[in-house]
């Protein structure tokens, strides 16, 4: 079984390094150094996707992880149709997918569906920007959307709460469809838990690779500045915890069987209905 | 004498926060409260640009400032000559100068001619954008261009070098000419303090409005995080003291007179060559 996230967003705002702290603080390396790292070549452009392998391994589990890095786009002078790599990259697992479920002997199918799409969002503290809405807008059709706010040790608790705030509204103004942990859950506890997760939504990011020492002997990874270290596993500094959860232990099940039985069979129809 | 200052660079840089910041830290609101703040009209656009009124007031000198923020742009997908409100705004003062300079009574020369425009920087770690390249081009042969980094607490001491370093040596790539204070002065101190001034650049901006208590009964303004406090006038946290220096004492004369000097007999020879 593989999970495969996608990281999607403008360049600079710390996917790359997202990734990584993703992958030092909870993930193995895939077993065969030569899968580590693949490119894939987009084909309308000279565009390379790299797909980081890690393995998840918990008591009683373990499973393949694929993290897809996506160009950083948006920074040219005119970005009109730049997100068109990531969009194509998404409808191609899908297409592929749907080509090998025609075969007669269905061995082999490697599946590179992605599962979870992050998006990232530039830390203005003001709004989003007309090329996030029109690029969410394309994602949430396809895949489980989940932006979140990049470099989040920009901003003050008083800004991101509003920034928060404000985002939200314009998801639900500009009517795009993001991704929600299922809040009936058996018990009040994961109920709970999804509650939390979502009051949290969009979750505030910090990435870092580097181990600090925060208190004598005492080392974790963040972010040092003349003025104080910024933990990246520190509930009150971001919500990388909260994310990491979602991700990999309360709704990975969820996110896999809703991308295969909900954006599946809406790409399958379109494409059979075309 | 008026010292006029504008600011310029993509939204959401914190540039109206980091003119309320010189204005609370180093100036007195203008006297006339119906001039403090006026909209000028781009003539070829529905953009206001904002002209904020302030009077710097020292020992024995007293100076009126403007400072003009402008629109924030770089927001949207296609950002083909999105600096034009901006440019013609530099080339307009110029032109009307020259047109008040020819009538035969040159009394209340109003002159909003721009001394030094401060291009904000996004501070992605990475490198300029290719609209930063674009739009300080064009600045830098019309305007004394001073290059900042906005929002310099998103970066780590390391980072914040590296990123200086790059910018330099893109600056230097593109042939991109800065103002730069001249080095040749008379006593050694103020040639050791201009020395200092250019190793700094570009200059490392943080803005901020708020009174922190940074230790009890002192305070100072700030950006508080669950981390720390970022503080604006501490030279081990940024460049803001250093900036402030070049623009309201050091170099304030040299800004003056250069524009008058340079920027307008260039841009008078191009409209009467023309
Ligand atoms: N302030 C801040 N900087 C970060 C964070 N994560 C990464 N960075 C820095 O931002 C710069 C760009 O990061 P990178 O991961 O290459 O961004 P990408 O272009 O989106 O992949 C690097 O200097 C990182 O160290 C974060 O959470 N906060
Ligand atoms: N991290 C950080 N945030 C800042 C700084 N200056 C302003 N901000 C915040 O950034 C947001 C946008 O600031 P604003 O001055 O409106 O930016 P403008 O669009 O460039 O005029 C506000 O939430 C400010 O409080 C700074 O130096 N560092």
């Amino acid at each position: 079984a593989t999970f495969t996230i996608m990281v999607a967003g403008e360049s600079g705002l710390g996917k790359t390094t997202f990734i990584n702290t993703l992958f030092q603080t909870s993930l193995k390396p895939h077993q065969d150094p030569t899968e580590r790292h693949n490119k894939f070549q987009s084909a309308q452009e000279t565009v390379e996707i790299g797909i980081v392998r890690a393995i998840l391994e918990e008591k009683n589990f373990k499973i393949r992880l694929n993290i897809i890095d996506t160009p950083g786009f948006g920074n040219n002078v005119n970005n009109n149709d730049s997100w068109t790599p990531i969009i194509d990259f998404i409808d191609d697992q899908h297409e592929s997918y749907m080509k090998q479920e025609r075969q007669p002997l269905r061995t082999n199918k490697k599946d590179l569906r992605v599962h979870a799409c992050l998006y990232f969002i530039r830390p203005t503290g003001h709004s989003l920007k007309p090329l996030d809405i029109e690029i969410m807008q394309r994602l949430s059709t396809r895949v489980n959307l989940i932006p979140v706010i990049a470099k989040a040790d920009t901003l003050s608790p008083a800004e991101l709460d509003t920034f928060k705030t404000r985002i939200r509204e314009i998801i639900e103004a500009q009517d795009i469809n993001i991704y929600t942990p299922p809040l009936e859950l058996d018990d009040p506890a994961s109920a709970e838990h999804a509650k939390q997760l979502i009051e949290s939504m969009p979750f505030a990011i910090i990435g870092a690779e580097e181990e600090i020492e925060i208190s004598p002997g005492k080392f974790s990874r963040g972010r040092k500045y003349p003025w104080g270290v910024v933990e990246v596993e520190n509930d009150e500094h971001c919500d990388f915890k909260k994310l990491r959860s979602l991700l990999l232990r309360t709704n990975m099940l969820d996110l896999v069987l809703s991308t295969n039985e909900i954006h599946f069979e809406n790409f399958r129809s379109t494409k059979l209905g075309a």
